[in-house]
């Protein structure tokens, strides 16, 4: 589904050159579980733009469903994003001044979906991230793990074929964190979905089937999980 | 230092009314460090910026060196927050398009400093968070946790008395994480400096010699670490 061919991204010239991946080989299969681990600047952001269509590689090939994104148009990346991804930014990207409601119907909006079914989607999403009676409060009347949990349901409501989840539960106490994950993990297993999620801590990780480490834009080290 | 007496914030009217905090009692002495824990949404983000001024209790006293903060002025409540606390916000609230050394120097420019010590504080502020290197490159070109770093530097270059971090480690990785609470720790032990810091992570909460916990509003304990 996924493949990077010696990936590279550079940012800056010459002396100052940053090295945000470097020569990176990977393959993600559809209905796989994939964690992503690394110190900070160490690329992982980086390489969820570039599976995401946000972003392009500066050398390699990144292939989606076996064929280079390198000749995808304009349109063909914005197709892509639109129907086939799910994105959870890692600084939530939300609409301020606007609903928790609003914002998660967002991505349904372009998909020319009449209201009454784009509201009753946006509704089911917020409860199943455990906001219900939180659907009318902006962006300023959400906490920070509230504000991440809309951030989630926007990414779900469109019921996409791959999730790119960057620290989903970066903000969340432990309670919340294992709900949301228990949550990724039945969207998973039941309707198929891929997930590829960054993470700091090692036991979110585990969630996964494999998981990937960055150090230094180079991928170190690319284990697959005995599931207990 | 930082007293709270019953206090209390809440949102809406009547039915729909939600308490984020509910009829507190607090005191904080002077070179205390103090860690905040509890669920999402149990009001630890209203907590903070109660006690750092950006916002006011619905009821209840809240009590700056004895002094309470009703009475104070517009002015004041500015005086006290540019002289006396550094935050570091759950969302970094760092500008955009503004590069990290212009972004530390920023508090600085409201103590009418020359421009080379503000830039010679700025510069060595950044250097302690790790960031030596990556002065002039602005927001968007930096990492996650790179931002969260810049973050920090900005609330430790006034040398504050208070210094108040919502989850100053969410998007950290374990070695930057204890890098960062290393230096933390540094300033409570040598400066003095007063640390109030909110985090969802039992083991950089262990970093503080006292433990808050909030519960839906309400402070549902408050125990003294035995230092090993
Ligand atoms: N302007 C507002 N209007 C309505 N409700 C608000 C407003 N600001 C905060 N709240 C609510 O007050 C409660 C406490 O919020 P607070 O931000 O203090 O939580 P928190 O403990 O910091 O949570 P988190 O761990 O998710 O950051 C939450 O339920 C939140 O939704
Ligand atoms: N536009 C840019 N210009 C210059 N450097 C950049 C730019 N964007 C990213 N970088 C650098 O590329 C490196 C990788 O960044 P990336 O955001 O992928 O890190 P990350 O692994 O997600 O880190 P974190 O855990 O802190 O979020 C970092 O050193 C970052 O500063
Ligand atoms: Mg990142
Ligand atoms: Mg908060």
């Amino acid at each position: 589904l996924i493949q990077f061919r010696q990936v590279s991204k550079f940012y800056g010239r010459g002396e100052a050159t940053i090295r945000a991946l470097d020569h990176v080989d990977l393959s993600i299969s559809r209905g796989e579980f994939v964690s992503v681990m690394g110190p900070s600047g160490s690329g992982k952001s980086t390489c969820m733009n570039i599976i995401g269509g946000l972003d392009v590689p500066s050398t390699g090939e990144y292939l989606f469903q076996g064929i280079p994104t390198r000749g995808f148009s304009r349109t063909q990346l914005t197709l892509l994003r639109r129907h086939m991804l799910g994105f959870v930014f890692q600084g939530f990207n939300l609409l301020a001044r606007t609903s928790a409601v609003e914002n998660v119907e967002l991505p349904l909006t372009y998909r020319g979906m009449d209201a009454r079914e784009r509201r009753r989607l946006a509704m089911a999403a917020l409860e199943q991230v455990g906001l219900k009676g939180r659907e009318d409060h902006t962006t300023q009347e959400l906490s920070g793990g509230q504000q991440q949990r809309v951030a989630i349901a926007r990414a779900i409501v469109t019921d996409p074929a791959v999730l790119l989840a960057d620290e989903p539960t970066g903000n969340l106490d432990t309670r919340t964190s294992t709900e949301i994950m228990q949550l990724i993990t039945r969207l998973n297993n039941e309707r198929g979905i891929t997930v590829i999620m960054v993470t700091h801590e090692e036991d979110i990780a585990a969630y996964g089937q494999r998981l990937l480490r960055f150090v230094d834009g180079r991928l170190t080290s690319d284990e697959v999980r005995q599931k207990e």
